[in-house]
């Protein structure tokens, strides 16, 4: 079963079309893996995305060089999930 | 659970348990309630549709949930969606008004191998689990693989992306088995498809930036819808064309219905609001379930009221 420990999804908010190119640019960088839930679009429409563990500092270096304001929406994807999970076996048991 | 009063609707629910629920609600409602099998997913997965009449030989309002499998809120909504329906025939006058002009078809996991592998192997999985010839990646993004601009802008033609559109346009089976219903079956007069997240409310089209001939009525009817949605929590909904409220999208469920005819042709964006994306919390099920339904209630009483 894959796992996501250490993933984090951070949602991106573009000031301009500018950063929104830059993101996109970003979206075709495969070996980072990142996984966009709300694709760059367009300045007015938030950007999440999921980035693997290993490509956390590069994709934050990357934002912060670019001065692209994010913040972090969720600390550990796979934390979410195990409570997920536990919720779900919870109600099985019962 | 022993029937679908005790069935707990707060909770996500694997593939099993929800083909549990479908032949419950059948069994408990024999006289309003069938299950059509519209055909079988790639790895031979039943697509079970629930059927909802109250008579012959009546026009549909087709509702799917679960096409992209990761966003499990859409599942969970329909399983709640099928109980309102039962609970609410002959107590709603405007639902019993509705089902006795109208059929209501109910496609709860449309994309059934990837839902399960979701459970069993990738949470974030989205699109179907066929392997492309040629490649190491797997699957086609089910809302992309549709007869309506296939091929265009705004779908992938790399096997690995999560927008792929397929070898051809209809190549899944849990595409074509809808499509084959809606062309045998003839007389679907609104489709409603739900995704989740990022609130929205849209209409056709995705594929071109040509309004749809109906526009002014699909806006004055998803403005209606969302103002029913948002009295309920006030969760705030972004509404209008795909094409210019999210991006181009092509070989998308809806153009292709609407190309057929099907005017009331829709898609949601469920909430999230914010926090969760594809991992909203099970205790936000329910709410979720209750403000898309009245936007579902808006959508069918206007489909009703305004017969084509």
């Amino acid at each position: 079963k894959r796992t996501f420990e250490g993933d984090q999804v951070l949602q991106i908010t573009a000031k301009n079309e500018a950063q929104i190119s830059l993101l996109k640019e970003l979206s075709e960088q495969e070996h980072l893996g990142l996984d966009f839930w709300r694709e760059p679009i367009h300045q007015s429409l938030p950007v999440d995305v999921r980035v693997p563990f290993n490509s956390l500092q590069a994709v934050r270096a990357f934002l912060r060089y670019n001065k692209i304001h994010y913040n972090v929406m969720i600390k550990d994807v796979q934390d979410l999930m195990d409570a997920e999970q536990r919720q779900m076996v919870k109600y099985r048991t019962f | 659970a022993k029937s679908t009063d005790d069935f707990i609707y707060t909770t996500y629910h694997d593939l099993n348990t929800i083909n549990s629920f479908i032949d419950m609600i059948v069994a408990e409602n024999p006289n309003m309630v069938s299950k059509i099998v519209i055909g079988q997913s790639y790895e031979n997965r039943p697509l079970n549709v629930l059927k909802f009449s109250t008579g012959a030989s009546r026009p549909g309002i087709w509702i799917d949930t679960g096409i992209h499998s990761r966003e499990w809120v859409t599942l969970a909504s329909g399983i709640w969606f099928a109980k309102k329906i039962v609970t609410d025939y002959g107590r709603d006058p405007i639902l019993t008004d509705i089902l006795n002009n109208y059929d209501i078809f109910l496609e709860i996991a449309t994309n059934p191998d990837g839902y399960e592998y979701t459970h069993t192997r990738d949470r974030m999985w989205r699109k179907t689990r066929k392997p492309n010839p040629g490649s190491s990646c797997v699957g086609v993004d089910p809302n992309r693989n549709w007869d309506a601009g296939f091929g265009g802008a705004g779908s992938s033609s790399s096997p690995c992306s999560e927008t792929y559109r397929g070898p051809s346009a209809h190549s899944e089976s849990e595409v074509k088995a809808i499509v084959d219903f809606v062309k045998s079956h003839g007389n679907i007069k609104a489709f409603v498809s739900i995704h989740s997240y990022s609130q929205m409310l849209l209409y056709p089209y995705g594929y071109t930036s040509t309004p749809a001939k109906d526009q002014a009525e699909l806006h004055e009817v998803v403005t209606k819808a969302v103002s029913a949605l948002q009295s309920l929590y006030n969760t705030r909904y972004r509404y209008g064309s795909i094409i210019t409220t999210i991006y181009q999208a092509s070989g998308g469920t809806i153009d292709w219905t609407y190309n057929q005819g099907i005017k009331h042709s829709y898609t949601f964006e469920l909430r999230d609001t914010g926090f969760y994306g594809f991992l909203l919390p099970a205790e936000q099920i329910v709410p979720t379930a209750e403000e898309t339904w009245l936007a579902l209630m808006a959508i069918m009483e206007h489909t009703k009221n305004n017969p084509y």
